[in-house]
């Protein structure tokens, strides 16, 4: 469907970021839920060919192109969700893990969510007190098509509503929270499926790691904006 | 020259309690490895738990049947060093000039030290982050490798009062790990928190530059007919002269097992 190349100049010893020129579809086929339509994949190969040594490194991912959108409706105070613009009514299973000792294995991981989208569900919902799911778990919720709610680290009962009430102010280390958050956005922010971060379990985080979270997690202003149409406009 | 690309680490490991082992990390993995799974070392589950790892080897009851998980000492009552855990392995790794090799461990609860060929890191806290290392230059000339891992429990595991309850007595909740581990409504605790290496460890190797957490993005106009995809990549160049690079982006609808269309 698409190929694009850019040449780039790296100085020694540096890390830095680039962003290509936006590659454009048209009408490219979209992936649904479970249940609205086909969960279609594209195969996104990003490779760095050095001058001189030939391939120096390549990254691939299974990409899905979806629009998912969710806002708290002011009459019921429930949580919409729509996906390409259509609404979906939300047919969720709590998820914690799969194995108490975490013997996590993709075909364990194909099973359970092969069946949960064969019980004509469309999201599973992670659990705070739970994991934060692994790559193999989203890789089938991609292709089964089920949505995922993925919570942080942060329970009701361990995090200051429980019996006795505990941890108010919920970890010890707010910063180490927050670099395992961040680091967690970058391992499974590629995936089609998930469609919502959700900062715990029946309580709000504490202050602190609930503004960042609500920071670092809103949608870059550049894909809210409207693409101008020619390429000049856009350099 | 090694391929370029992930090389999974998830065989041959063993693995042992830490109170019945004298050697440091540094002996163990240069002069005194261990030479199998001979006790105290056992044949250890990678990724996996330090309980998998003793289920795996019979010496605890599957806690998964009847009462069994009773049987199962509680890191409460036997303290945090009966299920801090060594966890050893060798890996080949031939590499050639301007190569660069990472090792990546996807996730560890709670703590680490790393030893390899003899030089120590720390893997530091919290079970939900990924440790990436650049380990070039202390591979071993001969492509023979040492690696061992000493995993430390979460630093509050708690305890489990009598009649249970959710999330314990919630001492859990100060370390940034999974909650349920005390137990819950719907769970029995788990007698060492799930303390170990549980996700995916490889080894990853690049050319002079590396591509590291790629983010993509797509944006939707007139009526999903006019799509973007936006791909923002950071790339470090860890060669000591300028790299001039070609930089490919290449999208494909896999129709069939490997026909692709481009």
């Amino acid at each position: 469907e698409h190929v694009q190349t850019e040449k780039l100049s790296i100085p020694p010893g540096t890390v830095l970021q680039h962003t290509l020129l936006p590659a454009f579809f048209y009408k490219p086929n979209l992936w649904w839920p479970n249940g609205m339509g086909k969960q279609s994949l594209y195969n996104v190969v990003i490779a760095i060919d050095v001058n001189g040594f030939g391939e120096s490194d390549s990254w691939s991912h299974h990409f899905g192109f979806r629009k998912i959108e969710s806002v708290i409706d002011t009459t019921t105070g429930g949580r919409l969700f729509k996906v390409n613009g259509q609404p979906v009514f939300i047919r969720g299973g709590n998820w914690i893990l799969s194995d108490g000792l975490l013997r996590l294995s993709k075909k364990r991981y194909m099973t359970d969510i092969k069946f949960h989208a064969d019980m004509n569900f469309n999201m599973m919902r992670c659990w705070g007190g739970g994991l934060a799911e692994r790559p193999e778990f989203y890789h089938y919720c991609d292709i089964y098509g089920l949505l995922v709610w993925q919570e942080f680290w942060i329970t009701g009962d361990c995090d200051g509503r429980g019996i006795p009430v505990s941890n108010p102010n919920g970890p010890l280390d707010h910063d180490l929270f927050m670099f395992c958050a961040r680091d967690t956005v970058k391992l499974l922010r590629n995936h089609a499926s998930l469609a919502l971060w959700v900062g715990g379990n029946e309580q709000i985080p504490p202050e602190d790691i609930n503004a960042a979270l609500k920071n670092d997690l809103q949608l870059h202003p550049l894909f809210r904006t409207e693409i101008p149409n020619s390429e000049e406009d856009l350099v | 020259m090694a391929e370029i690309g992930k090389r999974k680490l998830d065989s041959g490991w063993l693995a042992a309690r830490s109170t019945e082992i004298e050697l440091t990390g540094v002996q163990l993995t240069t002069t005194h490895p261990p030479s199998g799974p001979s006790a105290p070392w056992m044949e250890a589950e990678v990724p996996g738990t330090v309980l998998g790892t003793l289920l795996k080897n019979k010496l605890v009851p599957d806690p998964f049947y009847g009462l069994n998980n009773e049987a199962i000492l509680d890191i409460a009552d036997s303290g945090r060093e009966y299920y801090t855990f060594w966890f050893f392995t060798t890996f080949d790794c031939q590499m050639s000039g301007n190569q660069h090799v990472n090792l990546n461990f996807r996730a560890i609860n709670y703590s680490a030290e790393l030893y390899l060929n003899g030089h120590k890191e720390i893997l530091p806290k919290g079970m939900f982050r990924r440790h990436s290392l650049d380990i070039t230059d202390i591979l071993h000339p001969d492509g023979k490798n040492l690696l061992a891992v000493l995993v430390h429990p979460p630093d509050h595991p708690g305890s489990i009062p009598p009649e249970g309850g959710q999330g314990g007595d919630h001492e859990i909740g100060k370390d940034v790990a999974a909650q349920y581990v005390e137990g819950w409504d719907w769970m029995t605790p788990i007698r060492d928190r799930n303390t170990g290496i549980w996700d995916e460890v490889s080894i990853s190797i690049t050319g002079p530059v590396k591509i590291t957490d790629p983010h993509l993005v797509s944006s939707f106009f007139d009526g999903y007919r006019r799509v973007y995809l936006h791909s923002t990549v950071e790339l470090e160049n860890r060669s000591s002269w300028n790299a001039d690079c070609t930089l490919t982006l290449q999208v494909t609808t896999e129709l069939e097992e490997s026909v692709c269309l481009v």
